[in-house]
């Protein structure tokens, strides 16, 4: 899901 | 990862070090806001929690570690090791300005109301306008260091390289953060003018001086 997709950028 | 990305987190790492390098091999910050490099380590803090909770990558791990050591080295030597040539008479944008605002801001308007989740969104809101001070500063003494130009246009390019990077991932993966999207938005926009001062004067040789 996004919130933990996003976390894979700086 | 794409190439824009790639290309933003490289950006970004050089301007961390052309800063830490500059204070270092000069012995001075001269010309530094302190207050702005506060502000960063307190963005790589809030955003880099989950090192301890999720683990994504080697690159992952690995650059953000880099970030948060090199933004508290750098808040370090301002603040103890080159204290004495810091100037702190032109540093006097007020933190809480922005910090208090935007606290209150990633309570309200975030993906999910989770401790972990409010301070990455305070971190990326907190990102936008971190540099303000820093810019503040420029245009209070009306001139920066050829090398403080550099890091800071390196600064600025980082967060437009992660933009084509988003609209890259949209395309390609229908992804899209509307949060860092915004922020990172506005973080740019920030930056245009200076972009424009640095190639019209700082490419061409000149030190970046602003109209009395």
């Amino acid at each position: 899901d996004a919130i933990h997709t996003k976390h894979d950028e700086l | 990862m794409n190439l824009f990305r790639l290309a933003g987190d490289v950006s970004h790492l050089l301007a961390i070090i052309i800063l830490l390098l500059k204070i270092w091999r000069t012995r001075s910050c001269a010309g530094i806001s302190g207050k702005s490099q506060i502000l960063f380590a307190l963005v790589f803090t809030t955003r880099y929690l989950d090192l301890l909770t999720t683990f994504i990558s080697f690159y992952n791990t690995t650059m953000k570690v880099i970030y948060i050591g090199c933004s508290y080295a750098t808040v370090w030597m301002i603040y103890a090791k080159f204290k004495a040539t810091y100037d702190s008479n032109h540093d006097t944008f007020r933190m809480e300005f922005l910090v208090i605002p935007i606290a209150a801001l990633s309570l309200l308007v975030n993906h999910d109301f989770a401790p972990l989740e409010i301070l990455w969104t305070f971190s990326i809101y907190l990102e936008s306008v971190a540099i303000l001070p820093q810019l503040f500063m420029v245009s209070k003494t009306g001139e920066a260091e050829t090398i403080t130009s550099h890091y800071l246009f390196a600064l600025g390019l980082y967060r437009a390289l992660y933009l084509m990077n988003w609209i890259w991932r949209f395309f390609a993966e229908g992804f899209f953060d509307l949060i860092a999207i915004v922020a990172g938005l506005v973080q740019t926009i920030l930056y245009c003018d200076f972009f424009y001062l640095y190639i019209t004067k700082v490419l061409k040789g000149k030190k970046l001086s602003l109209p009395a």
